[in-house]
């Protein structure tokens, strides 16, 4: 969850 | 997405289209470095190895793309137009890119969230973008004349790290379990990289003066 966060960054 | 988040994405942007601006209307690369280039595509291509497999958003998706075209489009231009490619000031782009690109997957295969393949990639693309502005650095420094618009170039991308951890900061006060070392330290590394540029190209924009930095 904590990791999937950071995913919707350019 | 927070005011910080969208400016950081809107400069980035504009530092890129800057940066084509400057290649395709003036057809020429004076003072910008194909390593960094180059760097940047590996950057974009390694890290949006999700963008058929995990949808986001519509708007993440449309600066994937154009980030991935516009910096393979950026080195498709310096090595093959024929205009633009002679004005690559070859002799003093002279970084040597392969160090930084063995270190940083070294460093990803050691330090990463999760090891599998598009994870140690994403850690690789995140570890590189930090580092992948030190070629232009230097070809800037050797380079006593900095257009206008090569100056506009590092400055909008030094701009865009700068909101990015403002981003952060918002977003981990605002949002539960928001923490990311990886992509925290490798930022504030980025960032850092710039505060020199940035210092002159401030005091010369004050002074009104031509930006030059010192040897």
């Amino acid at each position: 969850l904590a990791l999937e966060s950071v995913k919707d960054e350019l | 997405m927070n005011a910080f988040r969208l400016a950081g994405d809107m400069t980035h942007l504009i530092s890129v289209l800057v940066l084509l601006l400057k290649i395709h209307t003036i057809k020429s690369c004076a003072g910008i470095s194909l390593k960094t280039q180059e760097l940047y595509a590996l950057v974009f291509a390694t890290r949006y190895l999700d963008i058929f497999t995990d949808f986001i958003s519509l708007y993440n998706t449309v600066m994937k793309l154009i980030f991935l075209g516009s910096s393979f489009s950026i080195v498709w231009y310096m090595r093959r137009h024929k205009l633009v490619q002679r004005s690559y000031d070859k002799d003093h782009d002279t970084f040597r890119h392969q160090l930084l690109v063995l270190p940083c997957l070294i460093l990803a295969l050691l330090i990463h969230e999760q090891f599998t393949f598009k994870e140690v990639m994403w850690t690789f693309s995140i570890y590189l973008e930090a580092v992948a502005i030190l070629p232009q650095l230097v070809l800037l420094q050797r380079t006593r004349n900095i257009d206008n618009l090569t100056g506009q170039y590092v400055f909008f991308l030094g701009a865009y790290r700068s909101l990015y951890i403002l981003n952060w900061i918002y977003r981990y006060f605002t949002e539960p379990h928001y923490v990311h070392w990886i992509t925290w330290i490798s930022g504030l590394v980025q960032t850092l990289l710039y505060a020199d540029f940035f210092y002159y190209y401030i005091s010369s924009w004050k002074n009104n003066v031509k930006l030059t930095l010192p040897a």
